[in-house]
C-alpha cells in the first residue's frame, strides 16, 4: 500500500458516495447513465469472484464488498425507488459494443487460461471503457449537474491515481509490472481528459459544466 | 490466480 493507492481508493469510495448523495438529496437519478452503472456492477462481479479464495487483506476485503454491495443499490435506486426519474431514450450508447471486444480482448489476453484468470482480464478490459456511456450522455445533453461532475471527477482522479501508484511499485516492487492492468488503466484514465479540461476550466471556477454547442 | 499486481489491486 502506497499514497498513491490509497488516495485512488479513497478517491474511488468518494466518487460513489458523491453519486448516492447525489441521488438521496435530488430525489433524482437524472443526468446518471443507467448503463455505465449496471457495467459497474458487471466490472466488480466478474474481478471480485476471488473474494473468498483468495485472501489478500481486511482492507481489500471490505472495499471490494462494498463496491459491489453500493453499486447494487445504485441499480436499484435507479430502477425501482428513483425510476419516473430516470430517461432511457438518453442513455442510448450501445453497450454491446463494449462487452464484445472485451470479451474477446479477454480471451486473447490473461495470465492463465482459467475461468476466473479471463475473467479478471475481461473486467479490466470492461472498466477502461465503462464509463462511455455516461461520458456519451453528458455529451448528447450538453450539461450536468455540478454534483455529477464532482462524482465523475472524484472517479477519474482514482484512475489517474493508480498510475503514480503503479510507477511506485515498479520502483520498490523489485521491477514488477502488470502490463494488462497498466495498459487499459492509461486507456482508462485517457477517456477522462476531455472531462477533465472543462471540470477545470469551467466547475472549479464557479461555472456551470456546459460543453460547446 | 496469479500474483500479477493488478491482482492485489481493486
Amino acid at each position: 500500500m502506497n499514497i498513491f493507492r490509497l488516495l485512488g481508493d479513497l478517491s474511488h469510495l468518494a466518487s460513489i458516495l458523491i453519486l448516492l448523495h447525489k441521488i438521496q438529496t435530488t430525489r433524482s437519478c437524472r443526468g446518471i447513465s443507467f448503463k455505465t452503472q449496471a457495467l459497474y456492477v458487471t466490472v466488480f462481479v466478474t474481478r471480485y469472484l476471488d473474494i473468498f479464495t483468495d485472501w489478500v487483506s481486511l482492507y481489500n476485503f471490505t472495499m471490494k464488498i462494498f463496491f459491489i454491495a453500493s453499486t447494487c443499490y445504485i441499480l436499484y435506486l435507479m430502477k425501482m425507488k428513483y425510476r419516473p426519474t430516470h430517461d432511457p431514450s438518453i442513455d442510448t450508447f450501445r453497450v454491446e459494443y463494449l462487452l464484445g471486444p472485451c470479451a474477446l480482448l479477454a480471451l486473447l489476453f490473461h495470465y492463465r487460461f482459467t475461468v476466473l484468470e479471463v475473467l479478471w482480464s475481461f473486467s479490466i478490459f470492461l472498466e477502461s471503457v465503462a464509463i462511455l456511456p455516461q461520458l456519451f450522455m453528458l455529451q448528447r445533453t450538453g450539461e450536468a449537474e455540478t454534483i455529477t461532475t464532482h462524482y465523475l471527477a472524484a472517479l477519474g482522479a482514482y484512475r489517474a491515481l493508480y498510475i503514480p501508484n503503479w510507477i511506485y511499485r515498479y520502483f520498490t516492487e523489485s521491477g514488477q509490472i502488470d502490463p494488462i492492468a497498466v495498459t487499459a488503466g492509461l486507456v482508462q484514465t485517457a477517456l477522462y481528459l476531455d472531462f477533465f479540461y472543462v471540470y477545470f476550466t469551467k466547475v472549479l471556477q464557479g461555472q456551470k459544466f456546459e460543453l460547446p454547442a | 490466480s496469479t500474483d500479477s499486481v493488478g491482482h492485489d489491486e481493486l
